[in-house]
């Protein structure tokens, strides 16, 4: 048993109940600044659980971070992991972050599809969508992000419910995208909304709907290309950024176009690294320095959202 | 439990709008059961493929036929999530 945030090992992946369980550590050593809501549960009743880092306040404007959306791609939730302690170690010692967070929350889900985290381990490392059934076919589980109410159904989805990429039978189906979308609408302060993929070195913003460029397109473009620069300052990892249709692929559904319609400007998608040998299997000793430079681009968008209020 | 013995991850650094071509079909060729990791959208990006045993050799016959290169990134996948789980094992111990 893990059983301290200081005895964790940050550089090993873990099963669901190891973070889940660790969740619960972070929170009892820093009981002042984090704490942890149960958001709903899963498709086969597993609770989905958000991470709270406040100093006070009624739903403050509000930083969204969501790890895990596909359960292959392990380093996600891993890197969310190391980002949880690091925001609530770092309170009280880096002044901009003690500032942010002084008059902002930082909101991370760590697992995202719990149960597709949970196949991974027990049954098929390749999984990448969600449990749920779907009526009429063999194959189970829907890819969440493509489920999202963002020209839902649209190019860059499929309607097989055996491909990796199937948009579910309509908008929201998916419970963990429901939960997610709810506890949002209901807090109505969100002013980011990140979410955290692997692999392949990208940071993306919207629209993956559409190649037409969102309002906010050249804002977007300077703030994850400086920020992307930090990230790249620290091991010389390349990323590349744009919207997601140009420079990945027309994807309709996907949770940050969701956001950005929503009126949460701040929206956007990272694909973390995997330099070209490994994908889905990125190895443990990867994990930190995956995280860390996640963090100095994590950060950089943070700080520009604390300091241009809208 | 799923294994993946003899799977191998291959990566196709696209040089043309033909080759993209070419494998957006392959992408359509249910039975060989492949995994796109990477989908083929442009040659800015590479391809790669999660390609299961028992269709390696259509798909290297595929691939050659349309002149389109790539290399072994992983070369049998089991091997890599054997060590990934023994890895889990020592560090839970």
């Amino acid at each position: 048993m893990e059983r301290s945030t200081r005895s964790f090992n940050f550089g090993a992946y873990h099963r669901l109940e190891t973070i889940y369980s660790w969740m619960d550590s972070l929170v009892a050593q820093y009981p002042k600044l984090v704490s942890k809501q149960e958001i709903g549960k899963s498709y086969e009743n597993r609770s989905m659980y958000v991470l709270k880092f406040s100093t006070g306040g009624n739903k403050r404007p509000a930083i969204w971070i969501d790890t895990g959306i596909h359960s292959r791609e392990w380093v996600s939730p891993a890197t969310g992991v190391w980002t949880a302690n690091k925001i609530a170690s770092d309170y009280g010692r880096d002044a901009s972050l003690t500032s942010l967070l002084d008059s902002m929350d930082i909101y991370m889900m760590l697992l995202t599809n719990p149960d597709g985290y949970a196949y991974t381990h027990s049954n098929d490392r390749m999984w990448r969508k969600t449990r749920s059934r779907n009526p009429g076919s063999m194959c189970r589980g829907v890819d969440p992000n493509r489920n999202w109410n963002a020209q839902f159904g649209g190019p860059g989805a499929s309607r097989n419910p055996c491909s990796d990429s199937y948009h579910g039978p309509s908008a929201h189906s998916e419970i963990e995208v429901k939960n997610v979308v709810d506890f949002i609408l209901s807090h109505g302060n969100f002013k980011s909304f990140i979410s955290v993929h692997a692999y392949s070195q990208l940071l993306m913003y919207p629209y993956g709907y559409s190649c037409s460029a969102v309002p906010d397109a050249r804002e977007l473009d300077t703030v994850g290309r400086a920020a992307v620069q930090k990230l790249t300052s620290l091991y010389g990892t390349r990323y590349k950024v744009g919207s997601i249709c140009k420079i990945i692929y027309q994807a309709s559904g996907g949770s940050i176009d969701w956001s950005y319609n929503q009126g949460i400007k701040y929206s956007f998608a990272f694909e973390l690294r995997d330099t070209g040998r490994y994908g889905f299997i990125l190895p443990a000793n990867q994990i930190i320095p995956t995280a860390t430079e996640t963090w100095l681009a994590l950060k950089h968008i943070m700080e520009y959202v604390h300091k241009n209020s809208y | 439990e799923r294994l993946f013995v003899g799977d191998q991850v291959i990566r196709i650094n696209v040089e043309s709008e033909e080759q993209i071509q070419a494998l957006q079909a392959l992408e359509s060729q249910e039975e060989w059961k492949l995994d796109f990791w990477l989908h083929p959208v442009s040659a800015d990006l590479p391809v790669d493929i999660r390609v299961p045993r028992s269709s390696l050799d259509s798909v290297t016959e595929y691939l050659q036929a349309h002149g389109i290169p790539f290399s072994v990134m992983i070369d049998n996948l089991q091997e890599l999530l054997d060590q990934e789980r023994a890895e889990m094992v020592q560090n839970q111990r």
